[in-house]
């Protein structure tokens, strides 16, 4: 049996909602120690892996594995119900086929029940290699969604380039181009304003706009985003929960 | 021009 507590029913729509335009149908493997899902879209460019750790419950408990197969369209329309600040708090059986949510408010005057039809899913869970990465940033995830939006409506196509004290995002489109530089800096009042840079090689590729303004939506859950870059493997955008993380795999474009 | 990899050219089935 699966029962699991969110404190507030606002993260758990977050963590949907950053993820949700991407990908629709999605196995939830629930086990002892959280929740874990994993899925890659249609165009099998973008994998996207979330954990749930059981620290981000209220409460949580699960007996035995259990996965719940999960049309996030449909769950979406359930999320919409409850209000942000009522727990919410998913139960299922051992060998469900469907999912309970459970929002009640804070008095326990207004409880709401909804149960969420469950889908056999048929996906493979890929095993994700421990990669090596040649660059990694920190960036406040505000900054993350501004470069992709502006750099977004000239091209289809971003370009990220890392050399030992620059990022440069750069676009060439049809109507124009545009290039916008960072320069990593310590903000010691406010350190999620930081830009944080480790660079082993200088690293640049090249990127699909449309999938990094699909992942740009998993900064409601993080003032922070982590970008991992190799020139030979996809690149991992990474969203830190309190207990977890919404990971983004993006396939690059290389040349012919 | 430049060719779009897709995702399961670096990661497979566990």
């Amino acid at each position: 049996m699966l029962e699991a507590k969110f404190e507030e029913a606002s993260l758990f729509k977050r963590i949907i909602d950053g993820f949700k335009d991407c990908v629709q149908l999605v196995n939830f493997q629930c086990k002892q120690d959280g929740i874990i899902a994993q899925a890659v879209d249609d165009s099998r460019v973008l994998l996207v892996s979330l954990e749930i750790g059981v620290e981000a419950f209220q409460e949580y408990r699960c007996d035995h594995p259990i996965t719940l197969g999960i049309d996030l369209a449909s769950l979406s329309k359930i999320l919409r119900c409850g209000n942000n600040n009522d727990t919410l708090t998913l139960i299922a059986e051992d060998t469900p086929d469907s999912v309970m949510l459970l929002f009640e408010d804070t008095k326990k005057d207004r409880i709401a029940e909804f149960n969420l039809k469950l889908m056999d899913i048929d996906a493979d869970f890929l095993k994700i290699e421990e990669l090596v990465y040649e660059s990694t940033l920190n960036l406040p995830a505000t900054e993350f969604v501004r470069v992709v939006r502006e750099l977004g409506q000239l091209s289809d196509s971003l370009n990220i380039t890392v050399t030992k004290e620059t990022i440069k995002f750069a676009c060439d489109g049809d109507i124009g181009s545009g290039t916008i530089i960072l320069r990593p800096f310590i903000n010691m009042e406010n350190p999620s304003e930081s830009i944080k840079l480790e660079m082993d090689q200088p690293v640049e590729l090249t990127f699909g706009a449309k999938y990094l303004a699909d992942i740009v939506k998993g900064s409601a859950l993080s003032d922070k985003v982590a970008i991992r870059l190799s020139s030979e493997a996809p690149a991992l955008f990474q969203f830190d929960l309190k207990a977890g993380f919404l990971q983004f795999f993006l396939a690059p474009k290389f040349n012919d | 021009k430049k060719r779009q990899i897709t995702i399961s050219e670096f990661f497979g089935p566990k």
